[in-house]
C-alpha cells in the first residue's frame, strides 16, 4: 500500500533516538513536532507530534493530509472526530425526555452533533485522513497525546510533507530554546518555520463567508481569528459542556438500557 | 457473474441529466456526482467525476476532498472561486471563465460563488469515491460540533454559534444566495 509515493529513500547508516525539535506554545497547552526531515522519518514515512493540553484546554479543530494513530499517554478527556457523511446523531434521550417534560434545555434545545468519546491513558485513537478531530482536557492533569501520522499512506495524495488545516485559531510559531539550535540548520536548508498559522476560514474572504453561513460579517470575522492570540490550544471557562452519555456509564449498557424506548 | 466481468462492464454514464442530480436546490442549483458505486468500472480506474449548476450568485459551499484531488473544468459561465491551503494561505482568488481548468489539491478548501449568467463545470476527481466535507449546511463539520465547542473556538456567543450551526438549515453543497442575518 506503500508504492503510491514512490519508494523511499533510506540510506541510514545510524539510528539515533529523537527528541522533538519544535515546539509551540498555546494559552493552554503546547505542540511539539519531531523533524519530519530526519532521515529516520522520512525512511519510515511518517510524521509524529506531541500534544501536552492543559486542563481545561480544548485542541481546536483541525485536520491533516494523513491517517494518524493518537496513543493517550497521559491524563483523560473527551474528542470529537467528525466523520464526513455522518449526520449530527448524538443527541441525549434524557434531552428527548425532558423536552417531552417541557423543561429548559441548559445546552440549548437544539443542539445536536456527532459522537464524542471519552478517552484515557492508554487509549488509541485512529483517525483517516481529512478527518476533522478535537480534544479536550476534562482531567486535573495535563493530557498528553502523542500522534503518528502516515505520509506515506495512500490517502495521502500531496507530497509526503504533513500539512495542518486549522478550522478554528491562529498561531504565531514561537522559537524555543531547542528550536533555535534548529533553525540555524533549517534556514540553511532553505527551509522557513516561523510562518503564522492561521485557519482556513482565514484565506476566505469576509463577504463570501458571511454569505455562505447566513451569518453577519462581524461573525464571518471571528471565524477568520485574525486577532485571536490565544493560538491552538484555548482554555475553556467553566468547563466544556456537550451532549454525551453520563460519565461512569457504560455507552453499550446506556443503548442496551434505552433501547425498549426507541 | 457474466455481467461483473470487465468485458460487459457499463462504460458510460450521463451526468447532464438534471433529473439524476445528486443535490438539488430550487434556487441554487444541481450537482451530480458519478462515482464507482454508481458506474463500478470506475473503481479500475481509482477516477470519479461531478457535474455542477450554479444559478445566478448562487454559492458551492466551502468544503474539501479528504481523499482526492479535483481538477475543474469550465462548460459554461463563470465564478469567483477562492482556494485555501494548509495554514490557511490563500492559493488562488479570481474568475473561472468557460474553457478554463483549475486543480485544486487533495484537502485543499474551495469555494465557489456563480457570476451573473450562472456558472457549469465537470470535475474529475483521482479517486473512485471521492469524498466531499462541507463547512457549511446540513452535513458540515460545524453542524457536527457541539456549540460549546464553537464558542470557545471562536470566541462567539451560543447564539451566535447556534446561528453558523444552523443558520443554512436543509441546504447542503448548493447555496442560495442573499441570505445573510
Amino acid at each position: 500500500s506503500r508504492h503510491y509515493q514512490g519508494q523511499s529513500q533510506c540510506r541510514i547508516e545510524n539510528i539515533n533516538a529523537q527528541e522533538p525539535n519544535r515546539r509551540v506554545e498555546s494559552e493552554a497547552g503546547v505542540v511539539e513536532f519531531w523533524d519530519q526531515n530526519n532521515e529516520q522519518f522520512e525512511c519510515a514515512g511518517v510524521a509524529p507530534t506531541r500534544y501536552i493540553i492543559q486542563p481545561n484546554g480544548l485542541l481546536l479543530p483541525f485536520f491533516v493530509n494523513a491517517p494518524r494513530l493518537v496513543y493517550i499517554v497521559q491524563g483523560r478527556g473527551m474528542s470529537g472526530a467528525l466523520i464526513p457523511g455522518c449526520p449530527e446523531t448524538f443527541h441525549s434521550i434524557r434531552q428527548s425526555a425532558q423536552l417531552r417534560a417541557g423543561r429548559s434545555q441548559q445546552q440549548g434545545a437544539r443542539d445536536q452533533h456527532q459522537k464524542i468519546r471519552s478517552i484515557r491513558q492508554g487509549d488509541i485513537l485512529a483517525l483517516p485522513a481529512g478527518v476533522t478531530h478535537w480534544l479536550y482536557n476534562e482531567g486535573e492533569t495535563p493530557l498528553v497525546a502523542v500522534s503518528l501520522h502516515d505520509t506515506s499512506s495512500n490517502a495521502n495524495q500531496l507530497d509526503r510533507n504533513l500539512r495542518r488545516f486549522q478550522l478554528a485559531g491562529s498561531q504565531q510559531t514561537q522559537t524555543t530554546s531547542y528550536q533555535q539550535r534548529q533553525q540555524q540548520r533549517q534556514q540553511v536548508r532553505g527551509q522557513q518555520q516561523d510562518i503564522p498559522e492561521n485557519n482556513i476560514f482565514n484565506g476566505f474572504n469576509v463577504e463570501t463567508l458571511a454569505e455562505a453561513f447566513g451569518v453577519s460579517t462581524e461573525t464571518a470575522r471571528k471565524l477568520q481569528g485574525q486577532n485571536d492570540q490565544r493560538g491552538n490550544i484555548v482554555f475553556v471557562e467553566g468547563g466544556l459542556r456537550a451532549i454525551r452519555p453520563q460519565q461512569g456509564e457504560d455507552e453499550e449498557e446506556r443503548e442496551q438500557r434505552y433501547r425498549t424506548a426507541n | 457473474g457474466v455481467e461483473e466481468t470487465i468485458c460487459s462492464m457499463r462504460l458510460k454514464q450521463n451526468i447532464a441529466n438534471p433529473t439524476r442530480a445528486d443535490i438539488y436546490s430550487e434556487k441554487g442549483g444541481r450537482i451530480t456526482t458519478l462515482n464507482s458505486q454508481k458506474l463500478p468500472i470506475l473503481n479500475f480506474l481509482q477516477m470519479s467525476a461531478e457535474r455542477g449548476v450554479l444559478y445566478q450568485n448562487a454559492l458551492h459551499a466551502p468544503h474539501w476532498h479528504s481523499n482526492a484531488h479535483s481538477v475543474i473544468y469550465v462548460t459554461r459561465g463563470s465564478c469567483r472561486c477562492q482556494i485555501v491551503g494548509n495554514q490557511g494561505r490563500q492559493v488562488f482568488d479570481g474568475q473561472l471563465n468557460q474553457g478554463q481548468m483549475l486543480v485544486v489539491p487533495q484537502n485543499f478548501a474551495v469555494v465557489k460563488q456563480a457570476g451573473n449568467e450562472g456558472f457549469e463545470w465537470v470535475s474529475f476527481k483521482t479517486n473512485d469515491n471521492a469524498m466531499a466535507i462541507p463547512l457549511v449546511g446540513k452535513t458540515s463539520v460545524l453542524r457536527a460540533m457541539p456549540v460549546d465547542v464553537l464558542m470557545n473556538a471562536y470566541q462567539i456567543s451560543r447564539e451566535e454559534a447556534q446561528r453558523l450551526k444552523y443558520n443554512r438549515q436543509e441546504e447542503t453543497m448548493v447555496l442560495t444566495p442573499g441570505s445573510r442575518s
